[in-house]
């Protein structure tokens, strides 16, 4: 049975997109099967993979308000062991056309529950905000995978976030783990990034990753090339970080 | 009369909240009443100016449902001329109780028609989403001030941002101009900066911002402290760069 893993964060820019695409293809990497599902109408994961934008083509938003099978809309992607299931701005409709619907917070759920035999792995990129869609998401998911900045408004965040996935344990009665709390665009140069490390390690303990990715420019310049960084630089510090996060969350599994 | 301009963009992370609270702050030094509005639910221009979130503040939420006239709840800050309508996580559910209310998108313009005479400028800092939130900001703004990084993704979201500006002018036949767009986060040692800056330069022409703000780390560390650049260090090039945005905006009103 494949594990869903959300990459949810409300605050903007902090690199869930870019962790969704390469731990994707990481965990692809080591012969198992990945789906990564993009759940943000911006579609960057989506065209960060190298497909474009067709809007006759199937994506998230008919699969969450159930007009099509997820198998339906599901693309292979050119990267060994990865599909994806697309999106585009029609599904920032889905957040007012959910509304009224009952059960609207397991829409995705639902959605994926044919597709969790087929995958080793669903990972589910989310937009940034608290949302219908960010909650149908953590409302799908085994796991939250939490990427965060070493910065100062990064770290206002968090305690909203936390508050949502406790209410979503509460309310859902879901038991909704933490993957983990995972540090990006990590520049071990500035006074900022070594204090709001310390502070997060100091408040998450274990639930902090060992892997922290470095700020790296190969990371930014791989999705305008529509490829993970594994494929666009491999011996790059950017794709040893996300390979060695594979590594760890395949060996958390291994042990819990 | 003031002018009012929302600060939007819908791709996280790309100086939305920094943009507003420092060019906020050095259109107030130049001996200008200003107010900021913080119309997103992280609720980063507040804290970012060193107000606590407290819950039996007044905050945007209730202005935007009509409990209460935007001046029970705009509070001084610390920094002369310059006032703030904070935000906290309340107002996320607006996203959702505004839906089912006649005008939903106009409810900030109402409550800004009184504010206009008291200010001679009033910028909105918008969420990263094409939510109620934003749209509400856009209808209520005389123009749009659009902050983007020069990197892949924040190139895909700029013609869905220019879209619903566009789709704003029509439906709501309201006179929405384009500000500036400014580049924020440079680093002109990269050639992925330089790249997308002159993609954006030829397609946008004389819509770009001359200033263009550096990425300079006394500006990620200035909301730590609760001040705008100008106060943590106004010799840094962050702080130059804001006040030559605000001479530069000054300047086109001018000659408009
Ligand atoms: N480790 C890194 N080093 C350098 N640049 C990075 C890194 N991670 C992400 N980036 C770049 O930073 C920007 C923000 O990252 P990304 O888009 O993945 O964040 P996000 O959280 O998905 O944003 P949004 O909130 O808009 O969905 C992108 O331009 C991306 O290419
Ligand atoms: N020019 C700059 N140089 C260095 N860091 C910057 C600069 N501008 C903003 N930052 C930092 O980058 C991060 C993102 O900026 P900011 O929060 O202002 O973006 P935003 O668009 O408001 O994000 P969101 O989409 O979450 O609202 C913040 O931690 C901020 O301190
Ligand atoms: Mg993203
Ligand atoms: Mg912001």
């Amino acid at each position: 049975m494949g594990k869903i893993i959300a990459v949810a964060n409300q605050k903007g820019g902090v690199g869930k997109t870019t962790t969704a695409i390469n731990l994707a293809a990481a965990l692809a990497a080591n012969d198992l099967e990945v789906l990564l599902v993009d759940s943000d109408p911006q579609g960057n994961s989506t065209t960060g993979l190298g497909i474009d934008k067709d809007p006759d083509r199937l994506t998230t938003y008919q699969v969450l308000l159930g007009s099509h099978p997820i198998q339906d809309a599901v693309i292979p992607t050119a990267f060994q062991g990865l599909s994806l299931l697309p999106a585009d701005q029609n599904l920032a409709a889905a957040n007012i056309e959910l509304v009224e619907l009952p059960e609207r917070q397991f829409k995705l759920r639902h959605a994926l529950a044919n597709a969790r035999s087929l995958y080793r792995y669903i990972l589910i990129d989310c937009p940034p905000a608290l949302d219908l869609l960010t909650i149908n998401a953590l409302s799908a998911a085994d796991s939250v995978l939490i990427p965060i900045q070493c910065e100062f408004f990064a770290l206002e965040g968090i305690s909203e976030l936390i508050g949502t996935i406790d209410r979503i344990k509460e309310s859902f009665g879901h038991p909704l783990e933490i993957e983990g709390i995972l540090l990006t665009m990590y520049d071990d140069r500035t006074n900022l990034a070594r204090q709001v490390a310390n502070d997060l390690r100091e408040f998450f303990e274990n639930e902090i990753f060992r892997t922290v990715i470095p700020r790296s420019i190969r990371l930014a310049e791989a999705p305008s090339f529509g490829q993970p960084i594994l494929a666009y630089d491999v011996r790059s510090r950017g794709a040893e970080s996300y390979i060695r996060l594979a590594k760890e969350i395949l060996e958390n599994e291994q042990t819990s």
